[in-house]
């Protein structure tokens, strides 16, 4: 891993006498390639590094024993502190029903995570109602119900012909006369550059004012997702990043680029295809993740 | 190129920017520029702009060599649609089906998830909407025995063309891997003359890990190309110049869009166009 690489650069350096500035520099190439190859954004990996290289281009590393050990140290230091401290939580609304929004690009997991988070809620002993906020793709009301009927929770539809402003006061109305004191709104995927959908999420925020508003960020998403969720967070009030497929072997450095420049925490991972498959997000595990 | 007026370090720098930044992947984009810069010392290329004219030729090159569009046999004709989770396989198929079915050729699907809530219901309001016969089974019955029905079927309809929807699986997931190798199979054996065709389905906003995928989708099932889905967004999908060059399976088709029409073949020379604009 980036460990050794780090280690074997600078013994390297070393054996020709003491390191100077210019060898930390040549090393930490190495941890650029690493967090690169972790998909991180360019950009954000260019101000780590440099941010990497002030603390490391002094006494301590260059004249110990173990200057690999040392670099580590700083970097995994200093990644932590970036993915965040703190193991971020749902808000609930102080008046029910908490309305939780899902957005995203397509198919990075939305639907399946409604699914996740219905059936997570429940178990904490919410009431949750799931809303079929996706009027466009072929199926997906069935794909939402269908979830809903397997997790024995109610699904709030109004088919596809109305907008999803009236699906979601509908889902409210619906809540707040069938004691649900969650809605989980599904929406559909849609492109950050595309105006339109855009706007119909950011009327959906204006007439609702939801507790959460989770962007749904596929883990193998590359260097675009800076400029995602840039876009998403402007638009709308993202108050939370929900990582999904982290089952597979992508390092995820998304996390990092979105968290870097959106300052939002993630909240949750996806971890499987299955409803139990929703995990909290611990930001070590990712930083070393990430590192490789 | 980009007002840069001489050669220089400054240069190969914003280039190796451009390049990671449309996810070619740091290994390709480095080893790529070291060659362009022993390029322009040994053919002693003053002018920036002939070096990038250079580089961009030899990145359509990359992606141009042994190129195949995709293209129908006069026998029955099977695509199998193979990829990860959500990348656009299901809507990729239907897209396929309706350049096919505007040249008057009979087209089918086999609704080979049997796992993904909706799945079996997506694909039937895709049939609906273009005319296209779907072969299935029940929800959670074995993908390769809709396989097997759909290839029955197909031959007995003299279908020109059967395409097989497969349900999304991580590349890591073995057991998965197996299930699409015993759908190929099946498929294979009761249509050996038929000519077959098995379509890797990528998402442009992929990053590095799209290497992995190509690699062990086509260890398990020999992928013939590649369809590179969501190119109407800001990602450049640049990972296929690491794919081609390494793994040298060949780009096919695009997607453009959510609807059946946006489906266009694979232009080596727009793409490098778009992976630089
Ligand atoms: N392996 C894995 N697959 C996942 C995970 N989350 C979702 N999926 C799968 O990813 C695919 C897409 O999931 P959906 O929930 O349909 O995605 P979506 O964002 O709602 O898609 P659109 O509505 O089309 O934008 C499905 O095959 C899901 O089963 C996860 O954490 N791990
Ligand atoms: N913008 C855009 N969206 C696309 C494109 N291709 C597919 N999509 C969308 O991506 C989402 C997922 O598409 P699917 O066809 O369900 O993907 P899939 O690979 O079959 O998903 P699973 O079967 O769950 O693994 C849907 O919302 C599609 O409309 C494309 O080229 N551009
Ligand atoms: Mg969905
Ligand atoms: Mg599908």
């Amino acid at each position: 891993g980036l460990s050794e690489k780090l280690q074997n650069t600078l013994n390297r350096l070393k054996g020709k006498g003491k390191l100077n500035e210019n060898d930390v520099k040549e090393a930490l190439k190495e941890v650029k390639m690493a967090l690169l190859e972790a998909d991180v954004n360019y950009k954000v990996v260019k101000d780590f590094v440099s941010r990497v290289e002030e603390r490391a281009v002094g006494k301590d590393v260059m004249e110990s024993l173990t200057p690999g050990q040392q670099v580590i140290k700083i970097v995994n230091e200093e990644l932590s502190e970036l993915m965040g401290k703190e193991r971020s939580k749902l808000e609930f609304s102080p008046q029910p029903p908490t309305v939780i929004m899902l957005c995203g690009l397509q198919g990075s997991g939305k639907t399946t995570t409604a699914g996740k988070l219905a059936k997570k809620l429940a178990a904490d002993g919410k009431q949750p109602l799931l809303a079929a906020g996706d009027i466009y793709r072929p199926a997906a009301i069935d794909q939402l119900q269908q979830l809903g009927e397997e997790l024995n929770l109610p699904v709030f539809s109004m088919g596809d012909e109305k907008n999803p402003v009236d699906i979601v006061r509908g889902a409210i109305s619906y809540a707040q006369s069938h004691g649900r004191d969650t809605v989980i709104l599904d929406t559909a995927g849609r492109l950050h550059v595309d105006r339109e959908m855009m706007q119909e999420l950011e009327d959906i925020e204006q007439e609702v004012n939801p507790a959460e508003t989770l962007l749904v960020v596929d883990a193998m998403t590359g260097q675009d997702a800076v400029n995602v969720a840039r876009d998403f967070d402007e638009i709308l009030n993202i108050t939370g990043l929900i990582l999904t497929k982290l089952d597979g072997d992508a390092r995820g450095g998304a996390a990092l680029s979105i968290k870097t420049v959106t300052g939002k925490p993630v909240k949750f991972v996806g971890n499987g295809e299955k409803l139990e498959d929703l995990e909290p997000f611990y930001p070590e595990r990712m930083a070393s993740r990430i590192l490789g | 190129f980009r007002g840069y007026s001489k050669i220089d370090d400054e240069l190969f720098t914003e280039l190796e920017e451009l390049m990671v930044q449309a996810d070619v992947g740091i290994k390709t984009t480095m080893d790529m520029v070291e060659e362009l810069r022993t390029r322009a010392r040994e053919e002693e290329i003053e002018d920036p702009e002939e070096l990038f004219t250079e580089f961009q030729e030899k990145l359509v090159q990359i992606l141009k060599s042994d190129f195949e569009p995709l293209e129908l046999s006069a026998d029955l004709n099977i695509i199998i649609m193979v990829g990860v989770n959500g990348v656009g396989k299901t809507t990729t198929m239907a897209k396929i089906a309706e350049r096919y079915r505007a040249q008057d050729k009979k087209v089918m699907f086999a609704a080979g998830d049997t796992f993904r809530a909706g799945a079996i219901e997506q694909i039937e309001v895709w049939g609906q909407r273009l005319g296209v016969e779907v072969i299935s089974q029940q929800a959670g019955s074995d993908a390769a025995a809709v396989a097997y029905d759909a290839v029955q079927a197909a031959k007995a309809r003299n279908a020109d063309l059967l395409i097989v929807d497969t349900a999304g699986r991580l590349h890591t997931q073995k057991n998965l891997m197996k299930e699409l190798q015993k759908v190929k199979r099946v498929i294979a054996q009761e249509a050996p003359t038929a000519h077959k065709e098995v379509l890797l389905v990528l998402d442009a906003t992929t990053g590095q890990n799209a290497i992995s995928q190509a690699e062990l989708f086509d260890e398990a099932v020999d992928v013939d190309g590649i369809a590179l889905t969501k190119l109407d967004g800001t990602a450049k999908g640049g990972i296929v110049v690491a794919i081609k060059n390494e793994l040298g399976l060949p780009i096919k088709l695009i997607g453009v869009g959510e609807e059946a029409e946006d489906l266009q073949d694979f232009d080596p020379d727009q793409f490098v166009e778009a992976l630089f604009s």
